[in-house]
């Protein structure tokens, strides 16, 4: 279904713009064609990110850059570390403070300046947040951060979180989880704020789920694959990943980096680690509201659900599978890279999603015991909450709140299946974690691989030890919590294409809602005879 | 679970006293004040520019706040670890 890349005419001039194969992938470095973020097409359609303003929370931005100059938005930014409007990245003599640039030129360098390459979204304005810079991180300054300016802000991109060493467990505190909580409710007049999340760098020693800001369903987990669609050596996987875009990773070509503008009036060709792609995404969900200005944070979440493409992703560790409703993921990729064509072109017509709900499902409270060589069931049952207000038929997250202790926490592994036969694992080995006492309090572990399914049924979530040695442990809690739409999300929508994923989920809730009222009407018949 | 000591103070203050925010945090020590546009209350005062001498004052600065009649109450601010990606 791909169009031919000379169909597309993208007249871009900037000297590095042919280096940046995560726009146009024409096969640089030994990539593969046709494998980037498609933004020719969105591009073609007109859309560039006007009007859409971008924020790097980082180390700061060098809003000198000429690069970068034009898209700057002084008057959203501003410098937390040392509490001015001034966010310029400190000077050390190794550039450790590039980051922040490097991550602006990937959303908002300028078009046709002959300077480095262009940003996805090179007509967007890009603001700069210095909140990284400091000895120590605390609460108030990620919560002032996250919560800074939020009717002029729309999309926060972070590229940070906890240490990925494979060994912690840590996310937002109380003041930042009241900031995003603010954020999705009343930032952007009420339609959400949209929160990017890069899903880390621990590479397979470590878990995405275990870090709350990336596992949060308030932010978009964003993973990223290299130009030939392979996974990068320091790609983390998790359940709570939602699609992916690129970044270097596994390849001594230079070529093979990312593209961007960097510290003092520079470029860049190495902009390396998964911190790219949550600018990256930035970009194409600037692009997405500029198509259409009132997206939610949660339409912008379903938009990305439904367009993003399994394209030429190869992950040798995890199958691609479908989902109870059809729809194909990746436990590294989620749902496949992003496609600012696909993208653009569905939030023209898009249709705000009906009214969230929140459902607690059911819940464990007492002590199972965890033994190796062995897999601890539990099976939840519900109808969640069907005939009271809250009730979930169409689900868009779901988290698994638990509460476990374990003599070696990193050997822990935890699986869930829902009614409707899709498995995710909430947990992976993660064999350098040799807690013994902390375990998992309450915690979260979401995934977002049964969007759309009926979260009517058996629930099942099996816990075992993965490892060397032997191992024992106890889960205290579990407990189901299912957030979703009480109507049929895509019922409403406009399709164009009858091949997109789109189509498949609106056919297959037509069928579903059709059963349900024949079902409905038979019933009272039967009952009135 | 590092729980760092740092020179970043928030206090919630009593409704009476929010108009006095600045005036409070100039009398502590405090180089200003900052509202966050979220919850009712939690008003971060900003330290002075020498974090490090200051990081050593901060435990006499929060008793004195706690004393304060305008000040409802003093939220702990640790410090801990992020990590660029």
């Amino acid at each position: 279904g791909y169009r031919d890349l000379n169909e597309m005419e993208v007249n871009i001039s900037d000297p590095l713009f042919n280096k940046q194969w995560y726009l146009v992938n024409t096969g640089q470095a030994d990539g593969t064609p046709g494998l980037d973020l498609n933004v020719a097409e969105a591009w073609g359609l007109g859309y560039t990110g006007r009007g859409v303003t971008i924020a790097i929370m980082d180390d700061g931005i060098d809003y000198l850059h000429p690069d970068l100059a034009s898209n700057y938005n002084a008057d959203a930014s501003y410098d937390f570390s040392s509490n001015d409007p001034y966010p310029f990245p400190r000077y050390t003599d190794d550039w450790f403070n590039s980051h922040g640039t490097r991550c602006a030129g990937e959303v908002s360098a300028a078009a046709n300046n002959n300077i480095c390459g262009v940003g996805v979204a090179y007509n967007s304005k890009v603001a700069g947040i210095r909140m990284l810079d400091q000895p120590f991180m605390t609460d108030i300054i990620e919560a002032s951060s996250i919560s800074h300016m939020p009717q002029v802000i729309d999309i926060y991109s972070a590229s940070w979180g906890p240490t990925d060493d494979g060994r912690t467990v840590d996310g937002p505190r109380e003041l930042t989880l009241q900031a995003m909580a603010d954020g999705v409710n009343k930032g952007r007049g009420g339609k959400g704020s949209i929160y990017v999340w890069a899903s880390g760098d621990g590479g397979s020693y470590d878990d995405c789920n275990c870090d709350g800001y990336a596992s949060s369903m308030w932010t978009i987990s964003i993973n990223s694959a290299i130009n030939d669609g392979r996974t990068a050596l320091y790609d983390e996987s998790c359940s709570s990943t939602l699609a992916s875009t690129f970044s270097n990773g596994r390849k001594r070509n230079p070529e093979a980096g990312v593209a961007t503008t960097d510290l003092y009036g520079n470029c860049t060709l190495r902009h390396s680690g998964t911190s790219a792609a949550a600018p990256e995404a930035a970009g194409v969900f600037a692009l997405a509201l500029e198509a259409n200005p009132d997206l939610t944070w949660r339409d912008m979440q379903h938009l990305s659900v439904l367009t993003s493409k399994r394209n030429q992703l190869h992950d040798e560790v995890h199958q691609w599978r479908r989902n109870g409703v059809g729809l194909e993921f990746n436990h590294l990729f989620g749902y496949g890279v992003l496609d600012a064509g696909g993208m653009v072109k569905m939030s023209h017509e898009w249709k705000t999603v009906p009214e969230r709900f929140h459902c607690v499902a059911g819940s464990i409270q007492d002590n199972h015991k965890i033994q190796s060589g062995g897999r601890l069931v539990l099976t939840i049952d519900t109808d969640a909450c069907q005939g009271k207000d809250n009730f979930v038929r169409y689900l868009e997250h779901v988290q698994a709140v638990v509460t476990v202790n374990a003599s070696r926490r990193g050997d822990l592994n935890i699986n869930m299946t829902s009614p409707m036969g899709t498995k995710s694992i909430l947990l992976s080995r993660r064999p350098r974690d040799d807690d013994a006492k902390v375990g998992f309090d309450k915690w979260p572990f979401m995934t977002t691989h049964t969007w759309g399914e009926d979260p009517r049924g058996t629930w099942v979530m099996e816990v075992g030890f993965q490892g060397p040695e032997a191992q024992r442990g106890v889960l205290k809690e579990w407990t189901l919590m299912l957030h979703g739409t009480q109507s049929a999300p895509y019922i409403d929508q406009v399709v164009r294409d009858y091949q997109s994923k789109l189509a498949m989920s609106k056919k297959e809730e037509l069928e579903e809602e059709l059963d349900e009222a024949v079902e409905r009407s038979l019933k009272s018949l039967l009952s009135k005879n | 679970g590092e729980g760092i000591i740092t020179n970043h103070v928030v206090v919630r203050l009593h409704e009476s006293a929010h108009d006095d925010a600045h005036q409070l945090a100039v009398e502590h020590g405090f180089q200003s004040v900052r509202k966050l546009p979220f919850g009712e209350g939690p008003l971060p005062l900003l330290p002075p520019m020498s974090p490090r001498r200051e990081a050593n004052a901060v435990p006499r600065k929060r008793q004195r706040l706690q004393k304060d009649s305008r000040v409802m109450s003093v939220l702990e601010q640790p410090g801990f670890s992020r990590q660029k990606r």
